[in-house]
C-alpha cells in the first residue's frame, strides 16, 4: 500500500458525506446502498464513522459527471478512467467524482459495479494512494469481484490502519 | 544486457496512447531540446516504472501485455505519489 503522506488524513473520526447527484444507470436506492456499503468497508476496520447529509458541504462530496467538470481533470468518455477522488483536506479534498459515461451497475458484471469503484475512491478520500499489490482494492485497475461476498484485502486493511488505527470495537 | 523484443511492433496509435497514459499516471514529462545524451529515454524509464508497479515483466518496451493493461478501465488518480 501507499499513502499520500502520514499526515495527509482526516484529523477527526466522524466524517460527513453527501450524494450531490445520481447516475441514470441505476435506481437512486441502489446508488445510496452502493455508496453506504463502500464507506462501511473502511468504517469496519477503523475508528471512522460516516454520516450522510442532504444539503450543505460535506467532507466527502460525491458526484457523477462527464468530460470536463471543473476540477482540471476531465473525464475521458466510456472506458479508460472510471472515477477519481481527492486526498483528505478542505474544499475539494476528500471529494469523489464518477465518470457518468460509464455504465454503472448495482451487482451485474455486465457493467462497472459502482460499489467496487466507490470503495476504491473512498480509499483515496481517506488518504490511501495506489497499491502495487494486484489483489488490493487500491490497485488502480478495475477488476470484477462479487459485491455480496467482498472482503477488504489485507493490504488495504494494513494501509488504512497505518493512518487511523484499528476499529476499537 | 539482453532485451526482449516485442512480437509485434506497436502502432503509432498505441505509442500515442502509451505516451498519454504515462504522462497522466506516471508523471512522464516532455524532454525537448535536451543537450544531454541519454542512455535510457524517459519513455523507457517510465515504461519500466509502470511495468514494475503493475506487476508486469519489466522490459522497458511497449509490449502487448503492457498495452493491454493500459487499455483496461482504471482509477484516474496518478500512480506516482505526488506527496512523496
Amino acid at each position: 500500500f501507499s499513502t499520500f503522506g502520514t499526515n495527509v488524513k482526516w484529523q477527526k473520526n466522524s466524517l460527513t458525506y453527501r450524494i450531490v447527484n445520481y447516475t441514470p444507470d441505476m435506481a437512486k436506492a441502489e446508488v445510496d446502498d452502493s455508496i453506504n456499503k463502500a464507506l462501511q468497508v473502511w468504517a469496519k476496520v477503523t475508528p471512522l464513522s460516516f454520516t450522510r447529509i442532504m444539503s450543505g458541504t460535506a467532507d466527502i462530496m460525491i458526484s457523477f459527471a462527464t468530460g470536463a467538470h471543473g476540477d482540471s481533470s476531465p473525464f475521458d468518455g466510456r472506458g479508460k478512467t472510471l472515477a477519481h477522488a481527492f486526498s483528505p483536506g478542505a474544499a475539494i479534498g476528500g471529494d469523489a467524482h464518477f465518470d457518468d459515461d460509464e455504465n454503472f451497475t448495482f451487482r451485474s458484471s455486465r457493467g462497472t459495479i459502482l460499489f467496487l469503484v466507490a470503495a476504491h475512491e473512498f480509499g483515496h478520500s481517506l488518504g490511501l494512494s495506489h497499491s502495487n499489490d494486484r489483489s488490493a482494492l487500491m490497485y488502480p485497475v478495475y477488476t470484477y469481484k462479487n459485491p455480496d461476498t467482498f472482503v477488504l484485502p489485507s493490504d488495504d486493511v494494513t494501509g488504512i490502519q497505518s493512518l487511523y488505527g484499528k476499529n476499537p470495537s | 544486457a539482453v532485451y526482449s523484443m516485442p512480437v509485434t511492433e506497436a502502432s503509432q496509435k498505441d505509442e500515442l496512447l502509451a505516451e498519454g497514459y504515462l504522462k497522466k499516471f506516471f508523471n512522464l514529462t516532455e524532454q525537448r531540446n535536451s543537450s544531454i545524451r541519454r542512455v535510457i529515454s524517459p519513455m523507457t524509464k517510465k515504461l519500466s516504472e509502470m511495468q514494475k508497479f503493475m506487476g508486469l515483466q519489466v522490459t522497458g518496451k511497449l509490449d502487448a501485455e503492457t498495452l493491454a493493461v493500459m487499455k483496461k478501465p482504471r482509477c484516474g488518480v496518478p500512480d506516482v505519489n505526488m506527496a512523496r
